[in-house]
């Protein structure tokens, strides 16, 4: 799945 | 989520915590850059802006929640706590952050993924980021010998992002879209930065001898 803005990393 | 992104975010927890032990254990913050930890409490600020509009994971909340509260809450004591106050080191913590924090901004104004405010802002963090430990590492240098709490910080606080380098290098074998070019690059200059550090510490821990960076 494709984050809001592909920040799915700390 | 992978070992490796796994791996650097409980190092870079492992980091905050021994800060933390160092600070509340000696009561005393002498050898810490405050300016390096104002420097890291904008970097998570301006990172997480996403922390209440999306939800993520458990795990991903959680883990913005402690960086951003203990990054606050250091610098609040490395300023305010009447007793550990006293300790900083302010005549040696001279660093001029503030042209790192232009410096970043506008370079951010110039290369992000998209023009909108929390990208910016995003990518802001992630250039900061990269240069937030020079004003501990000058300050390393010019206080000479460092107390083994203080040289275990600024080592998990670098290895971390290495950790981070092995994670996109894996990201980009194994997911095909996966491009994050901003954080890479910025992640291998911040990694770098602390190769002359990580020598040191690694010849101090070869001959069991204080961590002493040449001035």
């Amino acid at each position: 799945v494709e984050f809001s803005h592909g920040k799915d990393e700390l | 989520m992978n070992i490796f992104r796994l791996a650097g975010d409980m190092t870079h927890l492992i980091s905050v915590l021994v800060l933390l032990l160092k600070i509340y254990a000696t009561k005393s913050c002498s050898g810490i850059s405050l300016k390096t930890q104002e420097l890291y409490a904008m970097v998570f600020l301006a990172r997480y802006l996403d922390l209440f509009s999306d939800f993520i994971s458990l795990y991903n909340t959680v883990m913005k929640l402690v960086f951003i509260g203990s990054s606050l809450a250091i610098v609040w004591c490395m300023r305010y706590h009447r007793v550990v106050r006293r300790s900083y080191d302010r005549e040696l913590d001279t660093f001029r952050y503030w042209i790192l924090v232009g410096a970043c901004f506008t370079l951010a104004l110039v290369l992000h993924e998209k023009f909108s405010f929390q990208e910016v802002f995003w990518a802001f963090s992630i250039y900061l980021e990269a240069v937030a430990i020079l004003p501990q590492l000058v300050l390393l240098q010019r206080s000479g010998n460092v107390d083994n709490l203080t040289g275990q910080y600024v080592f998990f606080l670098g290895a971390y992002r290495a950790f981070y380098i092995l994670n996109w290098i894996y990201r980009y074998l194994t997911e095909p879209r996966f491009t994050r070019w901003i954080s890479c690059v910025s992640g291998l200059v911040q990694t770098a930065l602390y190769a002359d550090f990580f020598y040191y510490y690694f010849i101090s821990w070869k001959n069991n001898a204080k961590l002493q960076l040449p001035a």
